[in-house]
This record gives structure tokens, sequence and C-alpha cells, in this order.
């Protein structure tokens, strides 16, 4: 279970709490998986009681996406306000989130998922939790073995993600208007998977569009001995030289972390 | 059990922290569990004055009975025009999840928030609760609910602003955290850049971690 409590002294509109918590939760503890689980009770409560705001000071109010730069809606005031709070919440939830990730039963590695998608932000969050609930892909990473092969099938069979297998093979190559909403989101061709290093070393690149690396076993395992991980998923990738497509470019981050024989130790021995 | 914190995760607890103004928080000890007999399963965290309060909840279906009783809160102050800036804080229990308890584990969550209402005279049977609730651990087993509602009123004492303070409810959250996740900082916003505000947050998860609240 999950459970999350955060407070600030900030004079917050009441009307806004929930827009303001739903977005910022989003982004930082529904992105986050240990062991694939959805508790019964994960809650995070968020109070907000204004003690530190100077007298006659506004609200901060939540501002929709739409509304922000439209100044008959909302003040320039008003909007800085929303913005610079906002960024700190974001960050606050995001570091909060982390620290139950690195405390995940068992885990040895902190494992960031970042997924690149042009077909938007939804396929991309999918392809990211796939891959972080994905047992083989964990138990991977706890052996620190370079098995990029277990991360392809889990975005392969991410739901969303599988594409109609009533359209001919051809048709999966290209963007097709009128096969639209049955195309895949996904184009094998256009997938490259690389490990990031968390030390800024060089990038370890495993598939470049659809095309697996030779990989240097080596330096693999170096970037594998480290605790920190990240797993960077390009779904839009078409190459440097290609003409830049014209689509919402997203990106999906989710953290999680390894499978160890600690885990189930762990949960094998508990009592109820 | 042990509670040591393992040398790796020492890095993550801060050894003091600048709280924001107005929050109180706190443990006490209550014995939820019949194998706890030392480590404080209760906490508290609560605004001296009532203040705005939101909330996020598990999607899933078979939702814990604080869960329920929570957003029933939430639900009964909007509805009923008692406002949405009536909040006192959270109370929490480690130690069972009181989830697929059924009437009973509904009673025993809003016995919680009473309980605690009372602590700040803030009860008035005909308004929804002040106070919203957390619990955490074993689902399908009843809370021992007196030991839960005799403690409160300690735990109401044992409230305080300092780092400590904050530390101890950050641990008595725990269930099987080897460590207590607190965060705190500060920070200023464009309308008033003298001013410095502060944030606090405490949070707790090792097994069973999946959220998808909304």
């Amino acid at each position: 279970t999950l459970l999350g409590i955060v407070c600030t002294d900030v004079k917050v509109d009441p009307e806004s709490m929930r827009s303001i918590l739903r977005h910022t939760t989003s982004k930082s503890f529904n992105c986050i998986s240990i062991d694939g689980d959805t508790s019964t009770n994960d809650t995070v409560n968020f109070f907000a009681n204004g003690a530190a705001a100077p007298a006659g000071a506004s609200p901060v109010r939540y501002i929709p996406r739409k509304q922000m730069a439209d100044e008959s809606t909302a003040s320039a005031t008003e909007q800085a306000d929303f913005e610079a709070f906002t960024r700190v919440l974001d960050n606050f939830f995001v570091d909060l989130a982390q620290l139950v990730v690195r405390d995940g039963e068992g885990a040895t590695k902190f494992v960031t998922i970042r997924v690149r998608s042009d077909e938007g932000y939804v396929p991309a969050k999918r392809a990211a939790v796939s891959i972080a609930r994905s047992a083989l892909v964990k138990t991977a990473l706890y052996g620190k073995d370079a098995n990029w092969g277990r991360i392809l099938c889990a975005i392969g069979y991410a739901p969303g993600i599988m594409g109609s297998d009533t359209l001919p093979v051809h048709q999966f190559a290209t963007r097709d208007s009128k096969s639209r909403d049955s195309s895949p989101v996904v184009i094998p061709s256009r997938t490259s998977v690389s490990f990031i290093p968390a030390d800024g070393s060089e990038e370890l690149k495993l598939l470049v569009r659809g095309e697996p690396e030779q990989v240097d076993e080596q330096r693999a395992k170096q970037i594998l001995e480290q605790e920190d991980l990240e797993i960077l998923v390009r779904l839009e990738d078409d190459g440097a030289e290609a003409p830049a497509r014209r689509r919402r470019r997203s990106e999906a981050v989710f953290w999680t972390c390894d499978f160890s024989h600690e885990y189930v130790t762990i949960n094998g021995d508990y009592r109820t | 059990a042990d509670r040591a914190i393992p040398a790796a995760k020492q890095k993550y607890i801060p050894v003091s922290g600048t709280y924001p103004k107005g929050f109180l928080a706190g443990s006490a000890f209550a014995g939820v569990k019949s194998s706890n007999t030392k480590y404080d399963d209760l906490a508290l965290v609560v605004s001296e004055e009532a203040c705005p309060a939101a909330a996020v909840f598990t999607k899933n279906i078979f939702k814990a009975a604080p869960v329920i009783t929570s957003k029933q809160t939430f639900f009964d102050s909007k509805k009923n025009g008692h406002g949405l800036d009536r909040f006192r804080g959270v109370v929490v229990n480690s130690g069972c999840a009181n989830a697929v308890t059924g009437k009973l584990g509904l009673e025993h969550a809003e016995a919680m928030a009473r309980t605690t209402d009372q602590c700040f005279g803030d009860s008035s049977p005909d308004a929804p609760p002040h106070t919203l609730v957390m619990s955490t651990g074993v689902i399908g087993q009843r809370l021992p609910i007196d030991r839960i509602t005799n403690a409160i009123p300690k735990l109401h004492e044992n409230l305080g602003s300092s780092h400590e303070h904050w530390m101890a409810a950050a641990q008595a959250i725990c269930t099987t955290d080897t460590f207590p996740k607190l965060i705190s900082r500060t920070f200023t916003l464009p309308s008033h850049p003298d001013t410095t505000y502060s944030i606090a947050g405490m949070t707790k998860g090792a097994g069973m971690i999946h959220p998808n609240m909304g």
C-alpha cells in the first residue's frame, strides 16, 4: 500500500485543490511500480492552510492549460504563481514517489523508464507501464542481464499497443490516414532501446530502429553494476536524416525496481 | 521486528527539516498488530486551523473502509454545503488495512475520524468528520478499534512541530518499509518573493505498489 500526506502553508483556492493534486499525482505517484499490485488502500492527502501567506494574498488557483496566457480568465500574477507552485509540487511529489521505489521489497536497482512517442502520452505511458510490470524484465535487471528482448516483448503486448491483426502486414509500415484508427502505435522499424548509465557516461544502444546492435558485454556489465539505470525507449525513431514528422511528441517517465529472490522471501514469509 | 535502518538507506533520512507553519504531527502506540508491542503504529498530521484539503484514492474495486469513509467525507462536505476548507488533518494506523471488513470496518474508520475530531472539539454528529482516515497493513482483518480509539487522546497529546515529531509520524505509518520517508523544503512564489513558504510530505510503501489513484 502507498500512503502519502503532503502539507503546505501556501494559500490555495479550496476548489482548486483537487485539480492540482490530480495533475501532480498523475506524473508522480501514479508513475511508479514495485510489484504491479494496486492496493485496496492507496491514498494521498494534500492540505494547504495558508498560514505563511501575507494578509490579503490571493490564493493560488488551478488554471487549465487552455486558459493559460489568457489574461481575461487569470491575471499574469495568478498564472505565474500557479506555474511556480505547480513546479514545486511536481518536483516534490516525484521525489517522494521515488523514495518508495528505492525501498522496494528486496530491490537492488532503481530504474527509470523513459518512453518517447509521437502518438501522444497515452501509448508512451502504456509502454512504460508494461515494461515496469514485466516480471521477466525485472528479473533480468536483478541478474544484471542486458536483456532488451524482454523489454521489446513487454512493449509489444501492452494494452492498446497491439495493432489490428486484420490489416495486411505492409500497412504496418505506412501511415495511411484511412487506417489510422486501427494501425498500431508502435512500429518495430521506428523502435530503439538504449541503456542510459546513471553516471552520465555514454548511452549503450541495444536496438536501433528495429535492428539489434552488437552489444559490448563488458560495457553492459559496467552499466548494470550500478544501482541506478535508465531504460530509454524511442517509439518515434526515424533516424537523424529522416524528415521531421509533424506529430505530437510526448514522453512518459515511469520508475520501478528489479525483482530479487528477497522479494519472494519477504512475501512468501508474510503471514496474515 | 528489528527496525534498524540499513546502512545503504541512511542517506535518505533527513536529520532536520523546515516544516509548514500551523501544522503538527505526532505518533502513538496502540498495538494494532498483536506481534507489535513497542513501535508506534498511530500517526496524526493536523492543521491547527481547519483548512482546504484534497485526496486521491485507489481505483481498486475493493476499496478499504478508510478509503470509502474519507471519499464520503469529501463528498458530503461538498454536497451539503459544509465547504472544502473545513479539514483538520488525517489519522493513520499501520498494522491493519481495515480492508474487506464490511459494515463494521466502515464504522471503525468513522470511529477513528470522530474520536480524533473530539480531541479538537470538532465533534458535530450532523456534519461530516473534519478528520480523514488512512490505514495500512493486512487485508481482510478487522481493526482492534478499542485499542486505537483509546490511544487517540495520547496521540493528540504527542503532537508537535519539530523535526522529531514529523519523523515519528513518518515512522509510525510504515509497514514493510526499511526506512521512514519524509521530505521538506522551502520555496517562494512570484507574487510575494519575500515570503518563504514550506512544504512537507511523508509517504510509505515497499510492497503492493502500483498506484492508480484518482
